[in-house]
């Protein structure tokens, strides 16, 4: 391994890092958790923390560009230059750029992550089969909206399982327009334009306006790149257009003929001797985890290393199940030391016989005088009739939008048979009934009158649960129970779980620690807490925001 | 018949990779990546600069230290990678 010259390294553990823009090639949930597991790799063999930051200044700033992207070091089209980062430092020193021109995968091909639908933001899976003919990519066949669509399963006929592809129709990304789609057609600048283009801007990114005259209103997003989309060219963002004739031969599919790098490419629309509009087609992309990794050992100090299998080896290659080699940990190693301390607890269901005590736990109440303030984590957090409610040691408080918190009110007056120390809790916005976890016990209180507690397996939870670390309100009299890396679906009308769970929460609910403590259901986002920190997840599962609870839900 | 396909080339409108010779390319590359201007600066000749700088390449990616611009370096060269110099002045 190697460290630059001078073994520049920050002069602090806790790290910032911050996500500028995203690639259309990827569902921003899809980019957020690959970067934070591409962190995740260093902090893991280092005491190094790091923290998103979602404005401002952070130490090491995220992008995507091309070729001339704001910096002395042009990117080169697709393939080729990759990404580039820099050594610690102020200013652009620690900021890594990643190649636009790339396809961006997981490393073994354009992943499709689906939105609305039934299957819970699943992959699509490729091939699949729908009334009797396979489907390698996404498809309209079946709809009359033009969206596209596939199916999260092999079989759509047998599963039913489908959601929607990326598309502008759905939704765009950046922007000023709150992700709202594409409105066709829309006038820029005079001209009327049916699809998204690059037309007015020097970046190559394609765009459209989100309302019917840019002109008027300046409403604009990215388009998201659709997975049959070709890369570079003059295209950028179609879709292939098979059969198209080039020097007076038809192709069928993608040809290197014409090229003397014998890169695979199409033409866009079915001319390409006349129209000359063409790109390279999709492929199996670069792993932006893997390369995001590469790049913040840079970010971190870390120059390339002469180990071929070592991660700083300058050049690319595709791992699926990745490990740091023994070089990378030396050489990071060398710089901030070793990973100190405890380490975290392994995540998924708790397999201990150790129950967490509720009824006998003596509480340790905080001081009454105390703010609100000087509590570090919380029990539970939930909100009751529009008020936020702070659970801690038999005491809570209550947080409305506009006043400070309020408390501590015991929670033995408010509600008598609860333990001190409850993991959650959420009021049934159909019934008002409240619903509270302590260990492996529940109760519902429906005004002053109290069922339980209960025992949680009566809900349907296995017995290797032992806490309900977070629950969160759904349509239709649904709760979501979560516990480890996982969670499951309760009906509370007939306190039931729903079949088909659990489910792993990484899978559907990206981008967020896999060891939270609390989950809870705040003004439509969903909040998953661990230690002082939440990270928000907006309606369509992204996480828009990580925050201090202190700061940003209490104002303290 | 099957007589084989004469391939013609053309020029890709908007296509950022510029037809390039072999040695235009090896020379950029290793001017890019840092081998060819710590050698320059020792005050070798071009070509034997060229010839150590590809050694050194080799030498660092495993290959044979032959220096000279054969096949498999070349191919090296075409392999993606990262942007930062593997050598700094």
């Amino acid at each position: 391994y190697q460290s630059f010259d001078g073994d520049l390294k920050w002069d602090h553990n806790d790290v910032t890092y911050r996500i500028l823009n995203y690639s259309p090639d990827m569902a921003p949930s899809l980019t957020d958790d690959a970067f934070a597991r591409a962190f995740k790799v260093w902090s893991d063999v280092t005491p190094l923390t790091f923290t998103r930051l979602f404005d401002g200044t952070a130490d090491i700033m995220i992008s995507f560009g091309k070729a001339n992207h704001g910096d002395p070091y042009p990117f080169d089209g697709k393939d080729g230059l990759l990404a580039h980062a820099y050594p610690p430092g102020e200013g652009i020193q620690g900021d890594a750029h990643f190649d636009d021109d790339e396809i961006w995968t997981l490393g073994q091909g354009t992943v499709v992550k689906t939105l609305y639908g039934n299957a819970e933001g699943a992959l699509c899976h490729f091939p699949f089969t729908f009334l009797g003919k396979s489907y390698s990519s996404c498809t309209t066949d079946g709809r009359s909206d033009n969206l596209p669509w596939c199916s999260t399963t092999a079989d759509f006929g047998t599963d039913k399982k489908f959601g929607f592809c990326p598309s502008e129709l759905l939704y765009t990304f950046g922007g000023n327009s709150d992700d709202k789609p594409c409105v066709f057609p829309f006038v820029f600048l005079g001209e009327t334009y049916d699809s998204c283009t690059t037309e007015g801007r020097s970046d190559g990114y394609r765009w459209c306006s989100t309302t019917d005259n840019f002109d008027n209103d300046m409403k604009f997003g990215f388009c998201p790149s659709r997975e049959t989309a070709v890369v570079g060219g003059n295209s950028e963002g179609e879709s292939c257009r098979f059969p198209f004739q080039f020097q007076g031969n038809s192709y069928d599919s993608c040809t290197s003929e014409g090229r003397n790098d014998g890169r695979l490419w199409c033409a866009t629309t079915d001319n390409f001797d006349t129209d000359t509009k063409w790109g390279f087609c999709p492929d199996q992309g670069y792993s932006l985890f893997l390369v995001a990794a590469h790049e913040f050992g840079h970010a971190l100090g870390l120059d390339h290393s002469k180990v071929r299998d070592a991660l700083m080896f300058p050049m690319y290659r595709f791992i699926e199940n990745f490990s740091l080699n023994e070089d990378d940990v030396e050489g990071i190693q060398y710089l901030y030391g070793p990973k100190t301390g405890p380490h975290p607890s392994p995540p998924g269901p708790i397999t201990t016989t150790t129950t967490r005590p509720t009824t006998t736990t003596t509480p340790t109440p905080v001081d009454p005088d105390n703010d609100v303030c000087q509590v570090t984590t919380f029990d539970a957090i939930t909100e009751i009739g529009n008020v936020l409610h702070f659970f801690k040691d038999g005491y809570y408080w209550k947080k409305t939008n506009s006043d400070k918190a309020k408390g501590p009110f015991a929670i033995s007056e408010g509600w008598p048979a609860l333990p001190a120390k409850i993991d959650s809790a959420f009021e049934d916005p159909e019934t008002k009934k409240m619903y509270f976890f302590a260990g492996t016990q529940f109760w519902v209180y429906t005004g002053k009158k109290v069922l339980g507690p209960r025992s949680i397996e009566k809900l349907g939870l296995p017995s290797s649960v032992q806490t309900v670390e977070g629950s969160v309100q759904r349509k239709g009299s649904k709760v979501l129970l979560f516990n480890g890396e996982n969670y499951w679906r309760l009906d509370v009308t007939t306190l039931k779980m729903d079949r088909g769970y659990p489910r792993t929460t990484d899978t559907v609910f990206g981008g967020v620690p896999s060891d939270v403590h609390d989950v809870f259901l705040y003004k439509g986002h969903i909040y998953f807490c661990r230690d002082r920190f939440y990270w928000r997840m907006n309606s369509r599962r992204q996480v828009n925001r990580v925050g201090y609870i202190k700061y940003d839900l209490l104002k303290c | 018949f099957s007589l084989p396909i004469k391939s013609v080339f053309v020029t890709f409108p908007g296509d950022v990779i510029k037809n390039m010779t072999d040695v235009e390319m090896a020379d950029k590359y290793l001017k890019r990546f840092g081998y060819l201007e710590t050698l320059q600066r020792s005050g070798f000749q071009s070509l034997v600069s060229t010839s150590k700088a590809l050694k050194t390449l080799q030498k660092r990616m495993g290959l044979e230290e032959t220096g000279l611009l054969d096949k498999t370096t070349l191919d090296t060269m075409k392999r993606p990678r990262c942007g930062v110099p593997d050598i700094r002045s």
